[in-house]
């Protein structure tokens, strides 16, 4: 199973201990997955299961130079889908690109990355 | 000769006492002494808006394009403290090729704060002044310092 | 240029700066 690494992560960050989930308190950074690919086309789904209160995420992959102290889809290197406005972020510009996601939903990913 | 503790508990009483502000021509406003400081003494803290150090570039980039001096004092290797927009009056405290005061962060109560202690006893009067580089890169909005001192960094911002 | 920032006020002690979930983002969309 494709679980949140323990070290390639934002410090701060809190990490339950089935790996499956994470917490951060002060302001946004990232958590990589445990796993990662290099080239060909790769499909990969979350399920939505909680969101407290005043929580956000933003879902999504980066290479292995994403900066952890900032949110996904901060630099060049990475790109999110928001849960609030299910604005998409390359580069921190953020695009529309579907409603708001929320508690219950599955989302998809898939991303091809071409042999060269 | 307190413990650094008990030291940095008075100080907030005791800088409202101890610390004015003048008029200053290099950035309008400067700090000057009310009374005596023994070498070593705590003159004040500088606060201001803890924020990571993440937040810092797009900060000074959003103060330049105001053209609002930016104040921040780095804390540690993840925080740094603004003190342009809220902070307390040492952020008036003017740039010196010979200062009489330095910084140190003391750990109180598990949070950390940037203090300013006296370099060498200081005089009731005299400017308070300490040795960092403002901000301002350009020379066209530099201010020429004729200090002659030895280490003399030839602008005063 | 002003060394000092029009809506300055004077702080007694550190304030920690709350996050908005924009605050990195370049303009809100």
């Amino acid at each position: 199973n494709v679980l949140l690494s323990l070290h390639d992560r934002a410090p701060q960050l809190k990490v339950s201990d089935d790996r499956r989930s994470v917490t951060g308190e002060k302001g946004y950074s990232m958590i990589r997955a445990s796993h990662c690919v290099k080239e060909g086309g790769w499909y990969y789904e979350a399920t939505i299961t909680d969101m407290p209160e005043g929580s956000a995420t933003r879902l999504g992959w980066s290479q292995k130079l994403g900066n952890l102290q900032a949110p996904l889809g901060y630099d060049k290197f990475s790109y999110s889908w928001r849960s609030r406005k299910g604005t998409r972020f390359h580069q921190s510009k953020g695009k529309h690109y579907s409603d708001g996601y929320n508690k219950g939903d599955i989302l998809g990913f898939y991303f091809y990355l071409p042999p060269s | 000769d307190l413990p650094m503790a008990m030291r940095f508990r008075q100080l907030r009483q005791l800088t409202r006492d101890s610390v004015g502000v003048f008029r200053s021509t290099i950035h309008g406003r400067g700090l000057y002494c009310k009374r005596d400081f023994d070498g070593g003494e705590m003159i004040m803290e500088y606060t201001g808006q803890i924020i990571r150090r993440e937040l810092t570039d797009k900060r000074e980039k959003y103060y330049e394009s105001k053209s609002i001096g930016c104040y921040m004092f780095r804390m540690d290797d993840y925080f740094v403290v603004d003190a342009t927009v809220l902070g307390s009056g040492a952020r008036f405290i003017n740039h010196s090729c010979e200062p009489n005061c330095y910084s140190r962060i003391v750990q109180f109560e598990g949070k950390k704060h940037i203090v300013i202690f006296a370099l060498r006893r200081i005089l009731r009067g005299e400017e308070l002044t300490y040795d960092y580089k403002f901000p301002i890169e350009d020379d066209s909005h530099k201010i020429a310092c004729h200090c002659g001192a030895r280490l003399c960094r030839k602008f005063m911002n | 240029w002003s060394a000092f920032a029009p809506d300055f006020s004077e702080l007694d002690e550190n304030v920690e700066y709350e996050e908005k979930e924009t605050e990195f983002d370049e303009e809100d969309e």
